[in-house]
């Protein structure tokens, strides 16, 4: 369903450092993709090339047929909206949204009638263990709790494939493995794709395939 | 060296959420205190108010003899600079300055010479791993960079006091090991005092004491 073909991402700081080298990667359909690596290996500018956040300098990504190459900013904007799902590194929480407003976000662009809309993102919020969080704002959350509310607005609009960057960094053991659950279970339930950048071995554990990253490359995929 | 004393912090929405609930403890000095407990036990609003960042509705802490309820504003900053060191749950670096600069920035308060100050920056990057980034704005650096220039920046004053909120949660576990030996030779060889939220049990097991928090209060000290 996503496919990376040939990507390279550059930045030029005096020198050019290659954050991803040549990527080439497939993800099938219902898979539970994991990506590690060390920190500054390239994981999250990767992240940022599938979702279409940011543009390679060459090398193409396909989403269900469609290739970013071929769209413009509004274009994969539009994509994005309708078919992927973040969790970024650093949440990116709407800050004057509370956390109800945050996880219906992604759903008002459906036809979906406002009081299903409400509906499902309380119950992704108690999915996550934050009912008793529906009205506060990013600012009056703890950190794990502004990543599960992240999370739960991800996982929102049924994405072809949610693509979660360290989704579980800032919670304790007995959260995250709450977190590595819900997500197995999404997969096996519902064949909800994952891609998700993570350091946590509750997850890697989860996932169909874990791929490493060193150095803007990727290692091997077991 | 700190003490907390009956630690009482609130907030109101629509009913009274206890983030801090009659919280005492005692830290020595060259003590390693962590402190562990679920998202949402008010860890973070502990390490505020024992930062002085945050005024508790009731109670006091008292660093190396200062009462914070005797200081003003101005006396708190103060106290902050010269006293302690923070890593921030969301590392809070000053997003236009390079990461060499974000580190030597509690230096400049001292007496010493900016070259000075510039070759201790630069070991610190370079103790942490960064030596190569020493130019690059936060944005520019990966999130586990960033994290790391936060910790280096917390030692740069060689402070009384590292107060460090989730500061391996988005590292590697190679990186993660190298931050908790980093610490713990810190410790052991300079008596700096650490307290460190965390779930990371690389961590806690060079802690000499391990804080547990639940709903606000301090469960048991082990
Ligand atoms: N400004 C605020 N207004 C209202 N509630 C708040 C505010 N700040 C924190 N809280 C609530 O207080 C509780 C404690 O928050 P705190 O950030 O201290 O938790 P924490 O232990 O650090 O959690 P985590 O491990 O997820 O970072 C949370 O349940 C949070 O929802
Ligand atoms: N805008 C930029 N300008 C210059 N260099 C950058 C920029 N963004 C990222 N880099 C560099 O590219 C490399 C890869 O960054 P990336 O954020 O993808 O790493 P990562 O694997 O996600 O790391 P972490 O696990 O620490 O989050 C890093 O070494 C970083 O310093
Ligand atoms: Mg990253
Ligand atoms: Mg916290």
């Amino acid at each position: 369903i996503l496919r990376a073909v040939n990507l390279n991402k550059a930045f030029f700081m005096g020198e050019a450092i290659y954050a991803v080298n040549n990527v080439s990667l497939t993800v099938g359909k219902g898979e539970f993709v994991a990506i590690v690596g060390p920190s500054g290996s390239g994981k999250s500018t990767l992240l940022s090339l599938l979702g279409g956040l940011d543009r390679p300098i060459s090398g193409d990504v396909i989403l269900d047929g469609q290739r970013y190459s071929k769209l413009s900013e509004n274009g994969l904007a539009l994509l994005r909206r309708r078919h992927l799902g973040f969790v970024f590194q650093f949440f990116n929480l709407i800050p004057h949204l509370s956390a109800l407003e945050n996880v219906a976000l992604p759903m008002r662009f459906n036809r979906l009638a406002r009081t299903a809309v409400t509906a499902r993102a309380q119950e992704l919020l108690e999915t996550v263990g934050l009912g008793s969080r529906l009205r506060h704002l990013p600012l009056q959350l703890s950190g794990g709790e502004q990543q599960r509310v992240a999370i739960a607005r991800a996982l929102a609009n049924n994405p072809a494939v949610v693509l979660a960057d360290e989704p579980t960094g800032n919670l304790d053991s007995k959260t995250r493995e709450e977190m590595a659950s819900l997500f197995e279970k999404l997969n096996r339930e519902q064949g909800q794709t994952f891609v998700v950048v993570t350091h946590d071995e509750g997850l890697t554990g989860c996932a169909h395939r874990v791929i490493h990253m060193r150095d803007g490359q990727i290692e091997k995929i077991a």
